[in-house]
């Protein structure tokens, strides 16, 4: 089982959008996938159709220990894939994380109840735009970290700060966290500056950069409005299959390793 | 002075562009102008070409109490617009802060110190994509609420949870703090998706949407990589004239007050 962190605190950058689709497209080669929606905005929940009223138990009672992790497992509407969903209530869990023991290991905890039985091949965590204890939490329970990555000017400026972040907890908590890698997502050809920040980005991390680049596509972002992924909502448009074409390379990556 | 939080927890959506770009026009309009960069990820900061070393004294400092606002604050390029920078400390800040008494107060305490000859007529904080604790210190500080709103589906999920979160810091601890309004941002009319989502928030909000409408324009991301507001950048654009009109139409509203 890999457990794979989707972050990046600057926003809007494709985190959600990434979780989704990838982990779509990850079920559909016969993969078992779980998604935690680690936000307190619940997008990823709402993005596979789950109403509000059906999240009894959330990501917040799993971080806070209230439910094993096993009790708020949902299903989706993709075979072979689950989802623990989340409400607004993990607004608070910033805080009231802050007082409690081991405050940094509470996700990884949780994980170490997950069932065998469910057999997991990966996990997906959507984190929040932020580098927060839930972030926290959800980097010192990855094996490593997806980092989704808009090819504009402040969205570099962020990239150092999150690649620093990381280090620090692969040192201070868990010694085995790798970078799976960088994701450009939401990419116009025909704009230069986009063009330009890839090509910076390329330069600084080389392969650490997935050849499979995800274009900006009315598409992807109508999707979650029908409370599905965009492979489900219109699986030949340039977004699901280079979603599609991501789960492909990421597969064969860690085949490799 | 009025003091604007502009704010929504959805990442992405514009809040730094439209601190960065309105409180230009403001300025430009002979009025004096102060923006707070309230973001860990100090883009305002960087957007008006502030160099990390030259942040000595932030909005970290400020908030913990460590120094008065009078001695973060710095000129920028724009003739009337200071700033008080941010730096990444403050992503500690949520944490410090919690153990803090009036720990909600502390930046409306800080304001208090802002010396009267300043003469500044409007103060903008550009809040993080976060109901944190930075957040709601900005809201509890500020005469109002500027709500800069994508037109996508997961942005207005987010509306009414914001809607919601203002109302309670009303309640518990600014009973003056009003909606300043909503201000749709990176519009794009040919996106069917975006003229339902902008039809919808009318429907819902009514005249506290702005008429102005900032359209997706790609001089508006190049600018600050250049270290310049749009204005300055390309006062022509697109994005640059319709800044222009939300300042004169921010105005006019103030006047009807
Ligand atoms: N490839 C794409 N093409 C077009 N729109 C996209 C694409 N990817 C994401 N979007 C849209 O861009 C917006 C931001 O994406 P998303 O919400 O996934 O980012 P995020 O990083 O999860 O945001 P947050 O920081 O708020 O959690 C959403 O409205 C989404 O529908
Ligand atoms: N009108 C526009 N046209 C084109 N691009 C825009 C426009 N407004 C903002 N952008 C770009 O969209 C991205 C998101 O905008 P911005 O960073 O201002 O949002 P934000 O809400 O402050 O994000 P965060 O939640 O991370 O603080 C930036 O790269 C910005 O340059
Ligand atoms: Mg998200
Ligand atoms: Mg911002």
């Amino acid at each position: 089982m890999q457990i794979i962190s989707v972050a990046n605190q600057k926003g809007g950058v494709g985190k959600t959008t990434t979780t989704i689709n990838l982990a779509t497209a990850i079920a559909a080669i016969r993969k078992r996938v779980l998604i935690i929606d680690l936000d307190p905005q619940g997008n990823a929940s709402t993005g596979f159709g789950i109403e509000r009223t059906d999240r009894e138990i959330s990501s917040y009672d799993v971080v806070l220990g209230a439910a094993p992790i096993d009790a708020a497992i949902l299903p989706t509407e993709v075979p072979g894939l689950d989802i623990v969903p989340s409400t607004v209530d993990l607004s608070g869990a910033d805080l009231e994380l802050a007082d409690l023991p081991e405050r940094n290991y509470r996700l990884k905890k949780a994980f170490e109840k997950i069932p065998a039985a469910k057999n997991y091949d990966y996990v997906l965590i959507d984190c929040p735009p932020s580098l927060s204890l839930l972030t926290i939490n959800a980097l010192v329970a990855s094996d490593s970290v997806l980092v989704p990555l808009q090819c504009e000017f402040f969205a570099l400026e962020g990239l150092s700060l999150l690649l620093k972040t990381i280090e620090r907890v692969r040192d201070a908590f868990n010694p085995t966290l790798e970078m799976n890698g960088v994701v450009l997502t939401m990419f116009d050809g025909r704009n230069n500056l986009a063009v330009q920040v890839a090509a910076d980005v390329r330069d600084y991390l080389g392969d650490k950069v997935y050849k499979t680049v995800i274009p900006r596509n009315v598409r992807v972002s109508e999707a979650p409005s029908h409370g599905l992924p965009a492979i489900l909502y219109d699986h030949r448009c340039s977004g699901s299959r280079a979603y599609i074409n991501l789960a492909g390379e990421l597969l064969r990556r860690d085949r490799r390793k």
